[in-house]
């Protein structure tokens, strides 16, 4: 991962849901539904990924992790159906980046979500390499709504080739 | 090396003494 | 909740990110540094603790080390970045910039924009025999 990539720093901030396994003495204020000074081993919560990676170490597992809810099998059959209909920046906003990054944990469901992120691009792929370069000078809101951070930044740089080939044809 | 030497002036020496090295390993772009 | 602080600076950057370069937040960035300060002294206190024989102590400890690391981490991106645009603003603008992006860097920045030019010119002039301006004539002509 790139140190000092902007993008990369606020994927990690999406959260993940853990459950601890050793006490967090004096770290109740991690746990939102709960007013303890403490957290018991068992407690599920939720915690940004940079956070859970830390404390979820091959050495001392402080957290373990489970999978979001928008990478699991039922959302994965969504994309296997129709990847086109969803609000990936509903679900995000940055679902491939941060889907990529849950990869390192290693979870059962690892390999399914990995070939979900990729065939669910391929799907997508036509419909935003379409719609940027027939879209010239119209309103472009409306066909990047539902698109994650990763897909609206090809979105741009699809049309900014377009408005260059443009400038140099009329040049 | 100029960047370097901004990142150390500004952040990097008022930081706690096990975190003021820049490891480049760790933060060359990929 | 730690790293909050860091984080508004990311997106302050983020927001900034279509060219235009936002005053040098001075005081986010020494609220930040002021934060590793008392993550750091509470893990001296912890640590020793454990040291004496108080357990339970290893979770605390490790939370706080990992606030450290993503504080140091966001915080070298914002310089970085914000290094990255008055770099660009160089072969845009020229050795001067203008009046109103000057007045947004910091003193720390515009002493390394003063770095940067002479190892850019000092650079420039090694080229061919008299030298080359690379900033200049950046799109090929329409021949």
């Amino acid at each position: 991962d790139n140190y000092f990539n902007l993008e990369d720093i606020l994927s990690s901030q999406e959260k993940v849901p853990v459950k601890t396994e050793l006490p967090m003495f004096r770290l109740g204020f991690l746990n939102s539904s709960s007013d303890n000074e403490h957290i018991l081993p068992g407690t599920k919560m939720e915690l940004p990924f940079w956070l859970a990676t830390g404390l979820c170490s091959r050495k001392r597992k402080i957290v373990s992790v489970e999978m979001p809810k928008f990478y699991r099998a039922g959302y994965r059959e969504i994309f296997t159906a129709d990847a086109n209909v969803v609000d990936l920046h509903k679900l995000g906003p940055y679902f491939y980046s941060f889907g990529t990054k849950l990869l390192c944990f290693e979870l059962n469901e690892s390999d399914d979500v990995a070939k979900s992120l990729l065939q669910t691009f391929i799907d997508r792929f036509r419909r935003i390499m379409d719609n940027s370069q027939n879209a010239l000078n119209q309103e472009t809101s409306k066909l990047t709504d539902k698109l994650d951070e990763m897909e609206r930044s090809l979105f741009r740089a699809s049309q900014q080739s377009l408005f260059d080939f443009q400038k140099w044809e009329t040049r | 090396e100029n960047s370097e030497t901004h990142y150390k002036n500004v952040a990097l020496r008022h930081m706690p003494a096990n975190l003021q090295i820049l490891q480049q390993d760790k933060t060359a772009p990929k | 909740m730690f790293c909050e602080k860091v984080l508004e600076l990311i997106r302050e950057l983020k927001r900034s990110l279509d060219g235009t370069l936002l005053p040098f937040n001075e005081d986010g960035v020494r609220q930040v540094l002021e934060e590793m300060k008392a993550l750091y002294d509470q893990n001296q206190t912890d640590v020793s603790a454990t040291v004496e024989g108080e357990r339970g102590l290893f979770s605390g400890v490790q939370f706080r080390h990992t606030c450290l690391e993503r504080n140091k981490r966001c915080l070298l991106a914002y310089l970085f970045n914000r290094l990255a645009i008055i770099r660009n603003m160089r072969w845009e603008f020229g050795s001067v910039l203008p009046a109103d992006v000057r007045q947004n860097l910091s003193e720390q920045e515009v002493q390394w924009f003063t770095k940067y030019n002479k190892s850019l010119a000092s650079y420039m002039r090694s080229l061919g025999n008299d030298g080359l301006d690379l900033t200049q004539d950046r799109k090929p002509p329409k021949s």
